[in-house]
C-alpha cells in the first residue's frame, strides 16, 4: 500500500490495533509472575535474539530468562534494566520496528559488540547472573 | 554503531552496486525514487555508488514487497510490527511488509498517527544492514532498530557514518563536517512520546 501522503490513507485501512499492542497489558510483571500474553512476550524476545533459539519454555511464566531478557533489552535501549515490565519498557516493545535481531549468536550487536552477559539464556547465564 | 558478526561487508573493490525491485512488485517511479535517495545517503559518505538495474536476479541488491510468509524463515506480520528486514552483506536481500501502509512523499507534518511508516526512512535504515551495519543503541541514529510511524528519519547520524567508514572509508568528496541532522519531522500528538 503506497500513499502519497498521511492524508490519504483511507480510515478502513488504519487498524484499531496492531500485533504487540497486547503487550500493555503486561505491565508491572516481573519475575515470579504467571500472566496470559507472557508467551507470546517470550516469543517476541526470541524474534530478536533476547532468548536463544534453544530455548522453548513458551508458557505464561516470567521466568528468569525472560527476567535477563528484559534485562538487555532495557539496556540495548538505554533503559532502567530492572527486568520488570514498567511502563517506559512497553512503549518501546510496542513500536513498529526493524525485524532484524538486536542479537545475533548471543552476541548485542547494539552496543558495539558487547557480549550479551548471558541474558540471551545461553549457556553462560548461571556465571552471571548467580 | 555495531557490526554483524565477523565484520561481513561487500569486498574491497566492489564499490559499484547495483540494485534491482522484485518485477511481481511493479513499483511506481515515484517508489523507486524513494530507494534511489535513501541510497544517496550512505554514498555521499563512503565511496560506494548503487546504480538500479532491470536484472534483479543479477542485482546485487534484491529489494522486494512480501506480506505474511515469504519463504526465508522471517514472515512478515501484518500492519505494524516487523516493517521490514535486511540480510547482512554479500546477500543483498531486502525485505518490505507489503501490508504495511508505506508513505512515499515524507509530508508527515501537521497530520493525525496513523498506522503509516515512511518508506524512506526505513529504506534508509534497511541499506544500513546491506552495507554490514547491525542496530546501534543511539536513539538518534539511523541504525536504531524502532522505526515508528509519525516520524521521518532519513539523515544519517554521526555514529552512522562513523560506523559505515570504519568498514568502507570515507567518500573522497565527504567533508567529514557534522551531519546536518533536521528535527525530525512528527506528527502534533498530543504529548505522546516522540517515536523513531
Amino acid at each position: 500500500h503506497f500513499f502519497p501522503n498521511i492524508t490519504s490513507i483511507p480510515p478502513s485501512l488504519i487498524p484499531n490495533t496492531t500485533i504487540w499492542d497486547a503487550f500493555n497489558n503486561l505491565h508491572g510483571c516481573q519475575k515470579g509472575v504467571k500472566a496470559k500474553g507472557l508467551a507470546k512476550l517470550k516469543k517476541y524476545f526470541q524474534l530478536f535474539g533476547y532468548l536463544n533459539n534453544s530455548y522453548d519454555n513458551f508458557d505464561d511464566d516470567f521466568d528468569e530468562f525472560l527476567e535477563f531478557a528484559v534485562k538487555t533489552y532495557q539496556l540495548n535501549f538505554n533503559l532502567n534494566a530492572t527486568g520488570e515490565l514498567d511502563p517506559s519498557t512497553l512503549k518501546h516493545i510496542v513500536l513498529p520496528r526493524c525485524g532484524n535481531p538486536d542479537i545475533v549468536n548471543g552476541t548485542s550487536t547494539m552496543r558495539s559488540g558487547k557480549p550479551s552477559d548471558g541474558y540471551s539464556a545461553n549457556s553462560t547465564i548461571h556465571t552471571v547472573e548467580h | 554503531y555495531t557490526f554483524f558478526p565477523n565484520r561481513p561487508r561487500w569486498p574491497p573493490g566492489r564499490t559499484q552496486l547495483t540494485y534491482a525491485f522484485l518485477p511481481d512488485n511493479q513499483l511506481s517511479d515515484n517508489v523507486r525514487s524513494v530507494f534511489s535517495r535513501a541510497f544517496e545517503r550512505w554514498s555521499e559518505v563512503t565511496p560506494l555508488n548503487f546504480t538500479e538495474t532491470t536484472s534483479f536476479d543479477r542485482a546485487d541488491i534484491r529489494i522486494g514487497f512480501f506480506t505474511g510468509d515469504h519463504g526465508d524463515g522471517e514472515p512478515f506480520d501484518g500492519v505494524l510490527g516487523t516493517l521490514a528486514h535486511a540480510f547482512s552483506p554479500p546477500a543483498g536481500r531486502f525485505h518490505l511488509d507489503g501490508d504495511e501502509n508505506w508513505v512515499i512523499d515524507g509530508d508527515f507534518l501537521n497530520s493525525s498517527p496513523a498506522s503509516a511508516v515512511d518508506l524512506e526512512s526505513v529504506a534508509v535504515h534497511e541499506i544500513g544492514h546491506l552495507l554490514g551495519l547491525g542496530h546501534s543503541s543511539v536513539e538518534g541514529a539511523i541504525m536504531y532498530p524502532t522505526i515508528s510511524s509519525g516520524v521521518r528519519k532519513v539523515e544519517l547520524a554521526n555514529d552512522d557514518i562513523t560506523g559505515i567508514q570504519e568498514l568502507y572509508g570515507a567518500n573522497p568528496n565527504y567533508n567529514g563536517s557534522e551531519p546536518t541532522l533536521t528535527p525530525r519531522d512528527e506528527w502534533d500528538m498530543s504529548g505522546a512520546p516522540p517515536r523513531m
